[in-house]
This record gives C-alpha cells, sequence and structure tokens, in this order.
C-alpha cells in the first residue's frame, strides 16, 4: 500500500480492530519502506496518527483494559519509526502536539507501552536540536503533572516501581537524558534532589541489587554525574 | 544529508550503552 493510501484510511472512522490492524501495517510499511515513502507519509499522516492517539487517551474506557492500549502502544511503534529519519524527526519536533502527545502517554499502569514511550522521550531530549528539545520535554512533563495535580516525577518513579526491569531501566535512562542536558549545574542538582525527595533515594537503593546490564548503565551515569556535579559545586 | 535514516536507533543505542551521556 502506498502512503497516500494509509493517509485515506486514517482519515476514515477506523475503530477497534480495523483501526489496530492499519497501524500494525503502517508501522510494518515505515520501518521497510524508503525515506521517500516516510516523507510522502509526511506531517499529514502524522497529524493523522497524533489525532488517533489524542482520540485514543481522551476515551473514558479504562486504559489498560481492551484494543484502545493495543492501538495507542500500536501508534507509539509508528512514531518510532516515523521519527528514524531526518524528516519525520523534523516534522514530529515541528508539530505542537508530538512531545506533548507522547507526554501523556506515559502510564505506569501499562508498563509495556511505557517502556517505548521513555525510550522515545529519552531520545528527544538528547538531539542536537535548536529550541532544546530536553527543555521541552521537562515542560511537557511539569504541564502534564500540573493537570493532574500529582510531583512532576511521580509518573517515572511509578514506572520505577513496577515489577518490569525494562521500565525501571527505561524511567532510569529518561530521567539520566533530562538531566545530563541541563547546562546549569544549579538546575541539575535541583532535580537530581527533587526526585531524591520523591523517593528515588529508596527506589536506587532497591535497584542497585538487579542484575541487569542496562540497569547498571543507567545507574552508574546518574551517579557518576551527581558526584561530579558534588565537586564541581 | 536529507535521507539519513537509523536516527532514533542510533540515539537509543547510544542512551543504552551509555555513550550518549559521556561528557564533552
Amino acid at each position: 500500500k502506498s502512503a497516500l493510501v494509509y493517509i485515506q484510511e486514517l482519515k476514515t472512522d477506523l475503530r477497534d480492530t480495523q483501526l489496530l490492524s492499519c497501524l500494525e501495517s503502517l508501522r510494518v510499511s515505515l520501518n521497510n519502506n524508503p525515506v521517500s515513502w516516510v516523507q510522502t507519509f509526511g506531517a499529514e499522516g502524522l497529524a493523522l496518527l497524533l489525532t488517533f492517539l489524542k482520540k485514543l487517551q481522551d476515551d473514558e474506557e479504562p486504559l489498560n483494559a481492551g484494543i484502545g492500549v493495543k492501538c495507542q502502544h500500536e501508534i507509539i511503534r509508528c512514531l518510532k519509526a516515523f521519527m528514524n529519519n531526518k524528516h519525520g524527526l523534523k516534522a514530529m519536533l515541528t508539530s505542537a502536539e508530538g512531545i506533548p502527545l507522547l507526554v501523556r502517554s506515559i502510564n505506569p499502569n501499562v508498563p509495556h507501552m511505557m517502556v517505548d514511550v521513555v525510550k522515545l522521550l529519552s531520545a528527544i531530549c538528547i538531539l542536537e536540536h535548536p529550541g532544546n528539545t530536553h527543555e521541552r520535554v521537562l515542560e511537557c512533563i511539569t504541564e502534564q503533572a500540573e493537570e493532574h495535580e500529582i510531583e512532576r516525577f511521580q509518573p517515572l518513579l511509578s514506572g520505577m516501581h513496577k515489577n518490569s526491569i525494562t521500565l525501571k531501566a527505561g524511567c532510569m535512562q529518561l530521567i539520566n537524558a533530562l538531566i545530563s542536558r541541563v547546562e546549569e549545574l544549579d538546575f541539575r542538582i535541583h532535580l537530581r534532589s527533587e526526585l531524591m525527595r520523591l523517593g528515588l533515594k529508596d527506589v536506587l537503593k532497591e535497584v542497585k541489587s538487579i542484575e541487569n546490564e542496562d540497569i547498571k548503565v543507567q545507574l552508574q551515569v546518574f551517579e557518576e554525574q551527581a558526584d561530579e556535579d558534588s565537586e564541581d559545586l | 544529508d536529507g535521507d539519513e535514516t537509523g536516527i532514533m536507533d542510533g540515539l537509543l543505542e547510544a542512551l543504552q550503552s551509555g555513550a550518549a551521556f559521556k561528557r564533552k
């Protein structure tokens, strides 16, 4: 199927299994076709994906049940494939809704989806891109938390408390990505102490005993950077 | 190169290995 056919399909009122099947097939196409194909899918295709993501998020059905979550997860996978080249990445960063909707998808009740979301966000944080993408991610995390009247890092801490080892590593990776790109020493220290106050201190003690290479790498990064900043201070 | 691909894959790998966090 051509990119334009997918755009036409996404413009129809797809639901449930039809939507899921379209998204699964789209993800395969985004991953396997040349960049020109992704370029044709373009900003219009991206906007349609984001509209579906928002609609699914706003759905009142319980989030961790049913096909709606599967569709949301598949959209996240499509976004990753879409952003795997310069054109798609640029379109995503230019879109006003892209990062906020990704942040809105951080849901500790759906660990397998949250892993993919926090990884994508951490990659966005470390982009060498004008406009400081890590600041945009942090702003969206802050706004999302204000809307729900919770501490801004609470969802990440909740993710660290889940049984999923990949989710723990993913959350630590996003924490590291957010902090490491901050230029001001004071603000990096502020973010760490905010996290520690919220319970990261105890979580780190527990996570240290886990034999997993990905977690070890992220813990080491966190501690080394914290030590360096303490020395500088 | 406007056609560069594998950008996210590269970033995710660098994050996972810790290479993305090396201070310049």
